[in-house]
């Protein structure tokens, strides 16, 4: 099986993350193909705005960085 | 800051909790202390009031748990997940769980037990996160957090009491804003010319000045002292106190309140107090000490009490006889009630109300007649 690229299991991290902490739907399949989808991105900029990043939409470094950082399991948002 | 979907919160200011149980990675009463701590950061500023269960259903549960732990929501192992908790509400809310596969210490060298907790515990009072970074509710475990100088951040005060609004004014401190940032009220306070004070005492070079739940922290090297919560230092302590004394060869503050005294090293709480002050050879009638200093050189240590003092010899460890003498007839000029007294410099400084007395132990004389809050440059 062609191993998983770090951008996959990036974008996997991501997911996890936006769905326990950020409301996404969870929607395993479509995100990779969706991930610069207006909702996604729109999800993404919540995330980076709430943190006090920049809000790309993108995953980047900064973003990376903060999102590995040890954290309370309560969600930012929703219920 | 953001409270739980319906801001939940309690309905009633007096709450139970209870350690069920324990992480092998710390003493148990560091954890008591840390959890204890978290508690008093949220008591500081609402009329919220917590006691400790040590058994049956409290309204805090604080558990440790790694991986699944029966609320389908499982730890993750070491690192990302600290810890989560429950709105306010019966059962399972309220309850704050702790993830054992982290190394919880208690300085910053691990996970801060102290830190994580009274973030959980702002959960369990019904805050949910903000998005301040320099907020304790920000969902980011911060390990950079100077503990000695840990405050909750003017965002964590206005959620915190957008709940269950601010404490109760004590009866002896004018009400002031409960704004830890907002120097003004303590300004006004601390250069109040009828300011006075519970306690003072040296510390490893600088002196408190005690008041009701709060203490000046002043340095020789900084004009402005540091205003701080008693319970923010030393989580056991209680407040207004009567009197405080550092015993420098022993790097200890002794604190005394009624019948009792504690003693604490730095920021440690030393263990098997609190004790009785007749322990130190007072008669049961005295019932309180006023003020207490102990001489660097002499290694004597003056109890002041009404009208009158004991010594005690702080290297027989024992009171001396022939006391209590009269205060006005040892140190002349010092004649209404001390409410405390410390030394610096070869003087004693005693205060009484606003004014503060500078004595000359050797020439037996008041030198100085200052206002008590003279240290504070105002």
């Amino acid at each position: 099986y062609p191993l998983h690229s770090s951008a996959d299991s990036g974008m996997e991290f991501l997911q996890k993350y936006l769905e326990k902490y950020y409301g996404l739907a969870e929607d395993a399949k479509q995100f990779v193909k969706k991930k610069d989808s207006s909702p996604v991105v729109k999800k993404i900029q919540e995330m980076q705005k709430f943190l006090g990043l920049e809000m790309t939409g993108k995953l980047d470094s900064n973003t990376m960085d903060v999102m590995l950082k040890p954290r309370c399991g309560v969600p930012d948002v929703g219920g | 800051f953001s409270t739980f979907p319906g801001s939940p919160k309690w309905r009633k200011t007096h709450l139970t909790y209870r350690v069920v149980n324990y992480t092998p990675d710390l003493p148990r009463e560091s954890v008591d202390s840390a959890i204890e701590k978290a508690l008093k950061v949220w008591e500081a500023v609402t009329p919220l009031t917590f006691s400790r269960l040590s058994e049956g259903e409290a309204d805090i549960m604080i558990s440790f748990a790694a991986g699944e732990h029966g609320d389908f929501v499982p730890f993750d192992g070491p690192g990302a997940v600290l810890a989560h908790a429950y709105a306010p509400g019966l059962g399972i809310n309220g309850d704050a769980h702790f993830d054992d596969d982290e190394q919880w210490t208690e300085d910053t060298t691990g996970t801060n037990l102290f830190l994580v907790a009274a973030h959980e515990l702002g959960h369990s009072l019904g805050l949910f996160h903000s998005d301040k970074t320099e907020a304790l509710m920000y969902p980011v475990y911060k390990s950079s957090t100077d503990l000695a100088r840990f405050r909750l951040s003017q965002d964590d005060v206005d959620g915190i009491q957008s709940l269950y609004g601010p404490p109760p004014a004590s009866p002896d401190v004018p009400v002031v804003p409960t704004k830890p940032n907002s120097p003004e009220p303590e300004l006004s306070l601390m250069c109040s010319p009828d300011l006075s004070f519970d306690a003072v005492s040296t510390l490893r070079g600088e002196f408190l000045f005690f008041k009701d739940r709060h203490f000046w922290r002043k340095s020789l090297r900084t004009p402005e002292p540091g205003f701080y919560l008693i319970s923010s230092f030393w989580p056991s302590l209680p407040s207004s106190i009567d009197a405080a004394y550092e015993v420098a060869n022993r790097d200890t503050v002794f604190v005394f309140k009624g019948t009792q005294f504690w003693a604490v090293r730095g920021h440690e709480e030393q263990a098997g107090y609190p004790k009785s002050i007749h322990a130190l050879g007072f008669p049961p009638a005295v019932r309180k000490i006023d003020a207490a200093v102990s001489a660097k050189e002499t290694k004597k240590t003056y109890f002041f009490v009404d009208d009158q003092y004991w010594r005690f010899d702080e290297k027989k460890r024992s009171m001396e006889p022939g006391f209590p003498r009269k205060i006005a007839k040892d140190f002349p000029g010092v004649d209404s009630k001390v409410d405390a007294v410390f030394e610096a410099f070869g003087f004693f400084y005693f205060f009484s109300g606003s004014s503060q007395l500078e004595f000359d132990p050797n020439a037996k004389k008041v030198t100085h007649v200052l206002k008590s809050n003279s240290w504070f440059n105002c």
